[in-house]
């Protein structure tokens, strides 16, 4: 564990927090985007399967226990608390367009034609397209709201944080894992844009929104 | 060598 790591993984988890304190306190999901975090629901049960079948340590299995059950209780505040107010007209991005290219590439490279390792192959490349519903639907609505810009700012920010982790670990431990590396990339280039106006108006105190 | 089937991160 390193500190690149331990910091991404509290940004992912404050956003995860930020998203459901959100939802929940303003009793409302305006703006956010129901399939992305369907896919991240998705992502996170893919990819945690393990929890079952292999223990690394106290922090990896709580943390995985807290990204799954947390990204859970969105999807069902998304579509049936607050289903009122979920905006299925602007959510409207082709998820099919994201699964089956990404369960297809799984299938083709991955480090083990094993089912839990194809699951967690699968996982790492859905992460990495897993917000462009989001980013999507913010396009089409022509804004934001700012509690929502700070949930895709720590999300982002996370992934960008394990690029770094990677870079230390690949230099002190010589571990490295393309699919992971490669991924993050991807993953980390799609919020650029998002990054840039995050900096130059929602810092400024303006409100986030598109020319549309 | 790292195991890499065994993910030890998030």
């Amino acid at each position: 564990m390193n500190i690149f790591r331990l910091a991404g993984d509290v940004s992912h988890l404050v956003a995860i927090i930020i998203l459901l304190l959100k939802i929940w306190k303003t009793r409302s999901c305006a703006g956010i985007s129901g399939k992305s975090q369907i896919l991240f629901a998705s992502v996170f049960v893919t990819r945690y399967l393990d929890l079952f079948t292999i223990f690394i340590s106290l922090y990896n299995s709580s943390m995985k226990i807290i990204y799954i059950s947390c990204s859970i209780a969105t999807v069902y505040l998304v579509y049936f608390k607050f289903k009122a107010t979920y905006d299925g007209n602007h959510d409207t991005f082709r998820v099919e367009f994201l699964v089956v290219p990404v369960g297809g590439l799984s299938f083709l490279v991955n480090h083990d034609f094993s089912p839990m390792e194809i699951l967690w192959t699968f996982s790492i490349y859905l992460e990495s397209v897993a917000i462009l519903p989001q980013l999507f639907m913010i396009s089409k609505t022509g804004e934001a709201e700012t509690i929502t810009t700070h949930y895709l700012f720590f999300l982002g920010l996370y992934r960008g944080l394990y690029l770094i982790n990677w870079i230390w670990r690949y230099y002190f431990e010589g571990f490295f894992d393309l699919i992971a590396i490669v991924a993050g990339l991807v993953q980390t280039v799609l919020y650029c844009d998002f990054f840039y106006l995050y900096v130059t108006k929602v810092l400024k105190g303006k409100k986030l929104s598109l020319p549309a | 060598e790292y195991n890499v089937f065994q993910h030890d991160e998030l």
